[in-house]
């Protein structure tokens, strides 16, 4: 069986927040080593990959691979009665038919419990390899999130070219043009407004900026966020976690045909 | 013109 205690509610709350606009209903796959989830957006062009390791939980246990198919909105719904500061415990048997979460309240009695029931998803599971990228960019999370919605009002994809130079997020739509540059930087009062730009070689991609800013609803999650660009292959966009585990997007670029 | 690429032609099915 299945018990995993989170001090706060508020972390699984944002996370399915965050993923919920992409994907409708998912496996939560759980074992000992944690919960975790892989689902591609209905198009396909986009895939969430989050894991939340065994650490991130006190206590976790779970005796064997139990997969938890789960509507997010109905997820949702039950997320929205529980306070962000609630002690959230997911519990759930063997093969199970619904999933049970309480929510407790460290400063009163309360006890809430809901049941969900469960879903049988048939996933396609991609095994995504190890990845070498051409250029990883650390920055604010807060930073690209404004980045692309700035661009987002004037185009529906952005150009993301890194050089030696620094990494520029540039567009081109019907009312005109627009583009940030940003270089490597340290701020020596607040290192959460860093940038660092590690590239082996130059990179230039175009992506769907409604994705992006799909994926920035996890900017709540972590004040950084990491993106990893090799040419020709998907971004990624790794938002961390605490005790290890992330939240991780991937997009398909946008190719010339 | 510029299409969106499906991510499973990136990815090896697992």
């Amino acid at each position: 069986m299945l018990e995993a205690r989170l001090e706060q509610a508020n972390l699984l709350k944002k996370v399915v927040d965050s993923i919920t606009n992409l994907v409708q209903d998912c496996n939560f796959d759980c074992n000992d080593s944690g919960i975790a989830l892989q689902a591609m957006d209905n198009s396909h062009v986009a895939l969430v990959a989050m894991m939340l390791r065994s650490d991130a939980f006190s206590p976790f246990r779970c005796d064997r691979n139990i997969a938890l198919g789960i509507n997010l909105t109905s997820l949702t719904k039950v997320l929205r009665c529980a306070q962000n500061e609630d002690i959230l415990t997911l519990k759930a048997e063997d093969a199970p038919d619904v999933v049970n979460l309480v929510f407790e309240s460290a400063e009163s009695d309360r006890l809430s419990e809901y049941d969900i029931k469960l879903m049988d998803i048939d996933q396609e599971h991609l095994g995504i390899p190890d990845t070498e990228y051409a250029a990883s960019i650390t920055m604010p999370s807060a930073e690209f999130q404004r980045i692309t919605r700035d661009l987002l009002a004037l185009s529906e994809s952005v150009s993301i070219e890194c050089t030696k130079e620094g990494v520029k997020f540039s567009c081109q739509g019907d009312i005109g043009s627009g583009s940030v540059t940003l270089r490597s930087h340290t701020n020596v009062d607040n290192e959460d407004r860093n940038v660092s730009i590690d590239l082996s070689e130059p990179v230039s991609l175009m992506f769907s900026l409604k994705y992006l800013s799909n994926f920035c609803k996890a900017s709540g999650l972590s004040s950084r966020v990491k993106l990893s660009l090799s040419n020709e292959v998907p971004l990624l966009v790794e938002y961390a976690l605490p005790s290890n585990s992330f939240l991780r997007f991937y997009l398909a670029p946008k190719i010339g045909d | 013109k510029i299409f969106q690429t499906q991510i499973f032609k990136f990815f090896l099915n697992g």
